[in-house]
């Protein structure tokens, strides 16, 4: 499942 | 941003500043693990790649230039500048074994099928196990320098904050990743131990020694 939440975390 | 994940930053900044530092200091990389210090640096390198790409915040973009930096630069030490120092009977763990299971679960088990998606996951994976040869070396060498040990709290710390920001996002936020929050009870787990042996030792001024 393609989650859309950008990389927002280090 | 909540207070968790911030102190969890720092504390990660902190372990990679107090190793680099005792390694410039001392000129000397006696009980550290460079094969855990290439994990890490693999672990930047793949997981940062969208640095330029997808741009989140100042601090965002700072700490990940900072990290892959510093990491590399404390590999360079160790393998380069202070290469007479580096302690290779020790450190011996065969980091292959480390790399080639987390590259192949990577490829099966992600949230999407696209290479930067991949190398991210792959870097979670990593990351979740790269202290593994630095605790085998101080299995194997039956102690550590109490900065080395101060190092590894502070690394260990920072993951265990992270579970807590995790269980803050979903809470607040409704956030939750699965991988990242698998790879990092694993991390932390990992670190159980060395935990036990820190508080119980080195908070009282001894040395950390493993039983022999």
């Amino acid at each position: 499942d393609k989650d859309t939440k950008a990389k927002d975390e280090l | 941003m909540n207070i968790f994940r911030l102190v969890g930053d720092l504390s990660h900044l902190l372990a990679i500043f107090v190793l680099l530092l005792k390694i410039w200091k001392s000129r000397s990389c006696a009980g550290v693990s460079g094969k855990s210090q290439i994990l890490f640096a693999l672990v930047f390198i793949t997981r940062y790649l969208d640095l330029f790409t997808n741009f989140i915040s100042v601090y965002n973009s700072l700490m990940k230039v900072i990290f892959i930096a510093s990491t590399v630069a404390t590999v360079y030490l160790m393998y380069i500048k202070f290469k007479a120092t580096y302690d290779s009977n020790h450190d011996t763990f065969r980091i292959e074994f480390l790399v080639v299971p987390v590259g192949g679960l990577a490829f099966l088990v992600n949230h999407d099928f696209t290479p930067l998606e991949i190398l991210w996951t792959f870097s979670i994976y990593l990351e979740s196990v790269a202290i593994l040869p630095q605790l085998f070396m101080i299995s194997k060498t039956g102690e550590a320098e109490t900065i080395t040990s101060h190092y590894l709290f502070a690394l260990g710390s920072y993951r265990a904050l992270y579970l807590l920001n995790w269980i803050y996002r979903y809470y607040f936020e409704g956030y939750f990743d699965l991988i990242a929050v698998v790879a990092g009870c694993v991390q932390t787990i990992l670190y159980c131990d060395f935990f036990y042996l820190y508080i119980t030792k080195v908070m009282w001024g001894k040395k950390l020694s493993l039983p022999a």
